[in-house]
C-alpha cells in the first residue's frame, strides 16, 4: 500500500 | 483601487469554478501586474497557484497593492447571476471591507451590482522555487480529464508511468482494473490535439484519484493541460490562460 505524502514533506519548513 | 474588468464574466467564473472545490478560503493579492492567489486544501496534499495578468483584463487598474480575502463558496453563488458574456469588473478600495462585482450586459444596458465581504484570511504565502521534474507533458486537457474520471472509478489511486515513447495511467481497484496508454504524435492541422513528451528519466508515480479529479475542474480554462512529474517533488498540472495560469501541486502517495 502507499501513503499518501502531504505537501509538508516538500514545500514546507513548519 | 481596484479596478478589473473582464471582458466576459465567463473567464473569471471558470476559473474560480476550476479550484473553488479543493479550496474554499482564499486571499487575492492585487497588485499593479495583476491578481495572484494561492491556498492549499485542508489536508495539504494539494496546492493551488493562481496568476492572472493584467493582459487578461480588458480594462485593469490597481494604484495600491490590495489582498482580497474570499470565501469561494460565497463569490461563486454571486457569480451565478451574471450572464457568461456580460462584462464583469471587480472594484474595490485602498482598504476594503468588500468587493463590488458588476455585472454589465453592453446589449441591453443591464447593469447589476453585488457585494461581498471580505474575510481576514490567515494564510502563508508560499514562494515556490523552480523544482526540477524528470518528465513534461502537454496534452489536450480533455483526455486527460477523461483518462482521470474513467479510471478513478475504479480505483481510489491512479499510477502514471512515463518511459520514453508512452505515458501509461494505471488503475487497480477491488472490482478489477484498467489502463490507458498514450504516445506522443504531432496534430500539425489542430496543435493543441498534439500529445508532446519530454523525458529527462522515467517516471512511475501514484496519486490520488479525488485530488486529480479536482484538478481536472480546471479544464474548462484551457485546452490543454501541462503536467510536470519529479519522483521527488510535488507533481505540477498546469492550464494556462492568455495571460497567466492556474496551477496545482500535487503530493504523490509513496510506498509506506
Amino acid at each position: 500500500t502507499k501513503k499518501q505524502q502531504t505537501l509538508s514533506s516538500f514545500f514546507f519548513t513548519a | 483601487m481596484l479596478e478589473a474588468k473582464f471582458q466576459e464574466a465567463s473567464l473569471f467564473k471558470r476559473i474560480i469554478d476550476g479550484f473553488k472545490d479543493c479550496v474554499q478560503l482564499v486571499n487575492f493579492q492585487c497588485k499593479e501586474d495583476g491578481i495572484i492567489a494561492q491556498a492549499v486544501d485542508d489536508s495539504r496534499v494539494l496546492l493551488v497557484s493562481l496568476e492572472i495578468g493584467v493582459e487578461a483584463f480588458q480594462d485593469y487598474r490597481c494604484d495600491h497593492p490590495v489582498t482580497l480575502g474570499m470565501d469561494l463558496s460565497s463569490l461563486s453563488k454571486i457569480l451565478r447571476c451574471g450572464n457568461n458574456t456580460d462584462t464583469l469588473t471587480l472594484i474595490a478600495d485602498d482598504t476594503p471591507d468588500a468587493i463590488i462585482l458588476l455585472f454589465e450586459d453592453t446589449k441591453k444596458d443591464r447593469i447589476s451590482e453585488y457585494s461581498l465581504k471580505l474575510m481576514d484570511i490567515d494564510a502563508d504565502f508560499l514562494k515556490i522555487e523552480d523544482l526540477q521534474y524528470d518528465t513534461t507533458l502537454m496534452m489536450p486537457s480533455a483526455e486527460f480529464s477523461k483518462t482521470v474520471r474513467d479510471l478513478s472509478q475504479l480505483s481510489d489511486s491512479l499510477n502514471i508511468l512515463v518511459t520514453k515513447e508512452t505515458i501509461k495511467f494505471v488503475a487497480t481497484g477491488d472490482v478489477g482494473s484498467g489502463s490507458v496508454i498514450l504516445k506522443p504524435f504531432i496534430n500539425m492541422e489542430n496543435p493543441d490535439e498534439s500529445i508532446k513528451l519530454d523525458m529527462d528519466q522515467p517516471v512511475d508515480l501514484t496519486f490520488g484519484s479525488k485530488y486529480l479529479q479536482d484538478i481536472v475542474k480546471g479544464s474548462a480554462l484551457s485546452n490543454k493541460i501541462g503536467i510536470r512529474l519529479s519522483s521527488e517533488a510535488p507533481a505540477l498540472f498546469q492550464f494556462d490562460l492568455s495571460s497567466g495560469f492556474l496551477q496545482f501541486f500535487l503530493a504523490p502517495k509513496f510506498d509506506d
